[in-house]
């Protein structure tokens, strides 16, 4: 079965943000 | 570029791609932040709070090129038109409502594509301080890109003493719809 990860429009921005300063260090 | 549903698709599915479409340009933002003179001189922590509480402001601003307040239709980058009725069933009905009149009040202003760019980056560094730590760094920023948005507003319409104004009060408007709708949920397959 399909699995889904819902998140908020606010905790995915968060996380991309995160994500990307961490690749960038 | 958001392939938003074809009818054949569930809303679900509907959901998943529009859900897809942030994350490409969540990326685009934090270019842009880098981009933006003095952001870099920031600290790292106050880089990325700025970018977590204004992030979904400057989204706002950019998705107001895709709304059609007259027509009442969203256009996606793809070319792919959809009226605010058919989007409704993803459940954003009031994020669009809050959209379409928010772009109608900025699209009315009438500003150039670097005066809305430098507009952005005011929003972001207007963005909530909780989070900063120098937040004098932050004013400072601050400062100095409304000082170059207002030279260069007030440089090409001398005469318009009341379009900046307008413009410094959309920010206002753009932390409501933060405020409001940024806890909208997304949905996002895991196989």
């Amino acid at each position: 079965p399909k699995t889904h990860r819902v998140m908020t429009l606010a905790d995915h921005i968060s996380h991309i943000i995160t994500q990307d300063f961490a690749r960038n260090q | 570029s958001c392939p938003v549903a074809p009818a054949s698709r569930s809303s679900q599915e509907v959901w998943e791609s529009f859900s897809q479409c942030f994350t490409p340009a969540v990326k685009e933002v934090v270019e842009f932040a880098k981009s933006i003179p003095g952001f870099q001189t920031l600290s790292q922590h106050d880089q990325v709070m700025l970018l977590k509480s204004g992030t979904f402001q400057v989204l706002m601003v950019r998705f107001c090129s895709l709304f059609d307040p007259k027509e009442r239709t969203v256009t996606f980058l793809n070319g792919q038109t959809y009226s605010l009725a058919s989007l409704r069933a993803l459940g954003m009905g009031s994020l669009l409502d809050a959209m379409f009149d928010f772009s109608e009040k900025l699209g009315s202003l009438g500003l150039e594509p670097d005066e809305m760019a430098l507009f952005m980056a005011v929003v972001l560094v207007s963005a909530d301080r909780s989070g900063i730590v120098e937040v004098g760094a932050v004013e400072q920023l601050q400062e100095n890109l409304i000082r170059a948005l207002r030279s260069l507003i007030t440089s090409r319409r001398p005469d318009d003493s009341t379009l900046f104004p307008k413009l410094l009060l959309r920010l206002p408007d753009l932390r409501t719809l933060n405020n409001q709708h940024s806890d909208k949920l997304l949905a996002f397959r895991i196989d």
